[in-house]
C-alpha cells in the first residue's frame, strides 16, 4: 500500500484517473510498470515476512519451545476457499511451456527463493520445458547415494523431519503438533491391515490377533499374514517387532519424488481424494486433522521387518501425486469427477499376496504442482 | 507435501529381556534435514 501511495504521489495524472476524475492520463507509460512494481513489491515483502516467521520458528525449535495447536479464523477461511480449483489453476499456469531464454532465469529466480540446488538437476535448465517439469526434476546419477547398511531403514524423501517413534495401545495416535493428535488408522484406512499392539503385553497381544484373525477369516491370506504373523509365520515370532512412525515435510525447493526405504513388496494402494489445504507449519498448527483430511496415496506392504506402510499426502500447491509402479492412477481430479464417498479408491497389485517387488532406494513416486 | 511412513521393526521382547536381541533406533532429530537415501533408523543385534 505504501509502494502504490508513493507511486500515486509521483504520478498525480494517474491518480486522479484513478479516482473517477479526468481521462487525459490515458496511455500514461508509468501505468502498468507502477502496477507491476506494486505487485512485485507486494510478493516481496511477503516472502520477506514468511522467511522472517520461518526463522522464529527454527529458533523456537532450537530453543527447545514446541508450538502448540491453535485454530485460528484464518484457517476456518481456508475451508470456504476452492482449493481444488485453486490448486488445479496452479498446476495448468506452471505447466506452460517457457521460453527457452527465460526458463534459466524463471529456474534460477525459484531456486533462491526456496533453496534449491540447481547443480543436481539431471538436465541443463533449458531442457525442462515448464516450471512443471523443472519441479518434478530427476537428479544427476549419484546424487543420493543409499547407505549401503543392510540393517538400516533410509529416508524416502528430502525433506525435514517433523515428528518420529513408536507407535504403542490398540488405537495409536501420531501427533500432529502438541496437542493435537490423529489416529494412525484414518491416515492409512480403515481396512489397512496395520499390525495393532497392546501396549507391552505379549499375551494380550496373542490373544489381540488371534481375535483379528478370527475377523478377518474372509480376507485373502496375505493379509491374515501380515494382521497375525505369528499364526502364519512362525519365524516371525522371535524377534519382537515394534510399530514406528515417521513424518517427513518437503519444502517447494526440496527434490519432490519419492523413493524406497527398503526392500519391500507393495501390496494394496489406496488413494483418498480429500482436501488440499496447504502444509505448512502454520497449517499443522492451526487445521485439525490436516493429514487425514488431505487427499493422499497410500501404499502398503510388507518388508523384512514386517509391515511397512508410506502415505504421500498432497497440498494445495503440490496436489497431485504420480506413481511409478501405476502410472494410470489419476490425483487431484476435479471435484465433479470425484465419487462422493469416503472411502478410498484401493487396488490390489497383482499376484496378489507378492505384490510388487521394490528394491531399497528404487523410485516409488512423485509429487506434482497442481 | 508430506510423507509418513509407518512400519515395523525390531524391538526386544522387554527390556530385562536378552540384551542382544535386535532393538530399531531412529538416528535423526525433530528439524533435522534429511536427504533421500540417508539413514532414518537401524537395528542392531
Amino acid at each position: 500500500a505504501s509502494s502504490v501511495r508513493r507511486l500515486q504521489a509521483k504520478f498525480p495524472a494517474r491518480a486522479s484517473t484513478s479516482n473517477g476524475g479526468n481521462t487525459d492520463s490515458q496511455g500514461n507509460p508509468f501505468l502498468v510498470p507502477g502496477a507491476t512494481v506494486a505487485t512485485i513489491l507486494m510478493l516481496g515483502a511477503l516472502h520477506a515476512r514468511r522467511m522472517y516467521n520461518d526463522k522464529k520458528i527454527e529458533e523456537a525449535r532450537e530453543r527447545g519451545i514446541e508450538l502448540e495447536f491453535q485454530p485460528d479464523a484464518k484457517a476456518a477461511f481456508l475451508r470456504l476457499l476452492p482449493l481444488r480449483s485453486i490448486s488445479r489453476l496452479w498446476g495448468t499456469l506452471t505447466s506452460v511451456e517457457l521460453p527457452v531464454w527465460l526458463r534459466p532465469h524463471v529456474y534460477k529466480g525459484w531456486a533462491r527463493a526456496f533453496h534449491a540446488n540447481l547443480e543436481e538437476s539431471a538436465l541443463p535448465l533449458e531442457q525442462y520445458a515448464s516450471l512443471q517439469e523443472f519441479f518434478v526434476r530427476t537428479l544427476k546419477e549419484g546424487s543420493r547415494p543409499i547407505d549401503p547398511d543392510p540393517q538400516c531403514l533410509v529416508s524416502p524423501v528430502d525433506g525435514t523431519i517433523l515428528r518420529f517413534g513408536e507407535l504403542k495401545g490398540v488405537r495409536p495416535m501420531i501427533d500432529q503438533v502438541k496437542g493435537f493428535s490423529y489416529s494412525v488408522s484414518s491416515l492409512l484406512g480403515a481396512s489397512s491391515f496395520l499390525p495393532l499392539i497392546a501396549e507391552g503385553n505379549v499375551h494380550e497381544e496373542s490373544s489381540e490377533e488371534e481375535k483379528a484373525t478370527t475377523e478377518k477369516s474372509k480376507k485373502t491370506w496375505w493379509r491374515i499374514s501380515l494382521a497375525s504373523p505369528k499364526v502364519q509365520d512362525p519365524v516371525s515370532v522371535s524377534p519382537m517387532r515394534g510399530l514406528f512412525y515417521c513424518v517427513i515435510y518437503l519444502r517447494l525447493g526440496d527434490y519432490h519424488r519419492v523413493h524406497s526405504p527398503v526392500d519391500w513388496n507393495v501390496l494394496i494402494r489406496r488413494h483418498f481424494s480429500g482436501h488440499l489445504f496447504p502444509l505448512n507449519e502454520r497449517a499443522t498448527r492451526t487445521i485439525r486433522n490436516l493429514y487425514v483430511e488431505n487427499e493422499r496415496v497410500v501404499l502398503e506392504g510388507r518388508w523384512q521387518g514386517g509391515f511397512m506402510a508410506i502415505a504421500a499426502i498432497g497440498a494445495t500447491n503440490v496436489g497431485s501425486i504420480k506413481l511409478l509402479i501405476e502410472p494410470e492412477l489419476r490425483t487431484n481430479l476435479p471435484i465433479r469427477k470425484l465419487m462422493h464417498s469416503e472411502q478410498p479408491e484401493e487396488r490390489v497389485y497383482e499376484p496378489e499376496g507378492i505384490g510388487m517387488m521394490l528394491k531399497k532406494g528404487n523410485e516409488v513416486a512423485a509429487f506434482n504442482m497442481g | 507435501s508430506t510423507v509418513v511412513l509407518v512400519f515395523q521393526a525390531p524391538v526386544p521382547k522387554s527390556p530385562n529381556e536378552n540384551p542382544s536381541s535386535p532393538e530399531f533406533s531412529f538416528c535423526v532429530k525433530s528439524g533435522d534435514r534429511i536427504r533421500v537415501g540417508e539413514a532414518l533408523g537401524r537395528w542392531h543385534e
